[in-house]
């Protein structure tokens, strides 16, 4: 998608965390009150889990509501 | 779900390591997701 | 140092906990029996920590007696 292009652009620095793929504004505040206001600290959780996509899909789903697509985008 | 809150880190990564679950670091954001796969393993 | 410079030359990739400049074998055995066993999953920590070096250090004192100086480095 446009939006993943955007932000696979450029280093994503400060980017907040609704820059992401697949977080709009509804998730992205549920991600932000539990600390995950930047994209870079969600890539942190994603390093801390070994970098395994079902793992963090399961993470995202489980803790945030997340649907399939959008853990999957 | 509730027994394996219980258990200390070292307990829950040795079940890991015992039922072979691919596993990262038990910290505050990943400790739940890792209780869940043993419990859903020992289920 | 050497080992710093090393580290920092390159894409730390899949390189192991003990590339990390200030970990050595002892403090990275004790790192890779927690799950750090990569540098990459370290990094993780370090974001999920906001990047706040004072808050990494004293994890890393706290959770490994990790020495100062070897926080720092």
């Amino acid at each position: 998608s446009q939006k993943c292009q955007n932000f696979v652009s450029e280093p994503m620095g400060n980017k907040p965390i609704t820059a992401v793929d697949g977080i709009d504004e509804e998730l992205g505040a549920k991600l932000a009150a539990k600390g995950f206001d930047k994209a870079y600290i969600l890539l942190g959780q994603f390093l801390l889990l070994k970098k395994e996509c079902a793992a963090f899909q399961n993470w995202l789903k489980s803790s945030f509501d997340a649907s399939s697509s959008e853990a999957e985008q | 779900m509730e027994e394996y809150k219980g258990l200390t880190d070292n307990e829950l990564i040795a079940r890991l390591k015992k039922y072979n679950i691919s596993h990262g670091p038990l910290v505050g954001t990943t400790r739940k997701l890792y209780e869940k796969k043993v419990y859903e393993y020992e289920k």
